[in-house]
């Protein structure tokens, strides 16, 4: 999944 | 890391700082808007709750600490230190509209029904808008003070700077956040006709105001 991300951003 | 999202978060930290010492060296609130401070609060106390159970990088969490931190401060000088009521008068934005609306779409959009991931969302929605009452009561004053200005255009180059990190990562590492991405384009929009208004007066020594 494409918006599976991690939250690695501020 | 990318260069421009150091820059962005750099970017991101000097609007803080410029903000800070605009409070405490001229000792008045005046032409900042509390209900902006109060939403960019509730964002990164929404956004960086993950903070405590989720380790990225000492940088991560060096950054979230401070823009909890700092953001709460920025609220306690506003409200305790220097309050002044003809501040508040013009400080009309209805925020509850903001509030809801990042809710609501909050609630559709987020990638998974979690409470982490949709105030994760939720985060995101609203810090899409949280200038608003800014620039709303920019709009209402007609004028600014070039401290006030420079804060404003570093907090929307932040989230600028952001737009090409995203690109990059996007070729780099095949990381595509949608929900990032659609609402850091939407913020940038928001800050468009602000830009275009300091590029042509503050960056050239002449005072903000609106024609």
């Amino acid at each position: 999944d494409a918006n599976n991300v991690i939250h690695d951003e501020l | 890391m990318n260069v421009f999202r150091i820059a962005g978060d750099i970017s991101h930290l000097a609007s803080i700082f410029i903000l800070i010492h605009q409070i405490t060296i001229t000792k008045s609130v005046q032409g900042i808007s509390f209900k902006t401070q109060l939403l960019y609060s509730i964002v990164f106390i929404t956004r960086y709750l993950d903070v405590t159970f989720r380790w990225v990088s000492l940088y991560i969490f060096a950054m979230k600490l401070f823009f909890i931190a700092s953001s709460l401060y920025i609220i306690f000088l506003m409200r305790n230190r220097f309050r002044t009521s003809e501040v508040t008068k013009l400080d009309t934005f209805p925020i509850v509209y903001l509030l809801a609306g990042s809710g609501v779409l909050a609630l559709i959009f987020t990638y998974d029904y979690s409470i982490t991931e949709v105030l994760w969302a939720f985060s995101l929605f609203l810090e899409s808008v949280a200038i608003l009452p800014q620039l709303f009561m920019l709009q209402r004053t007609g004028q600014a003070k070039t401290l006030t200005t420079h804060y404003i255009f570093a907090l929307g180059l932040y989230r600028a700077l952001y737009i090409p990190n995203w690109f990059y990562r996007y070729f780099a590492e095949g990381r595509f956040d949608t929900l990032a991405v659609f609402t850091g384009i939407v913020q940038t929009l928001i800050y468009s006709d602000f830009f275009w208004v300091y590029y042509n007066r503050v960056m050239k020594g002449l005072n903000f105001e609106l024609p």
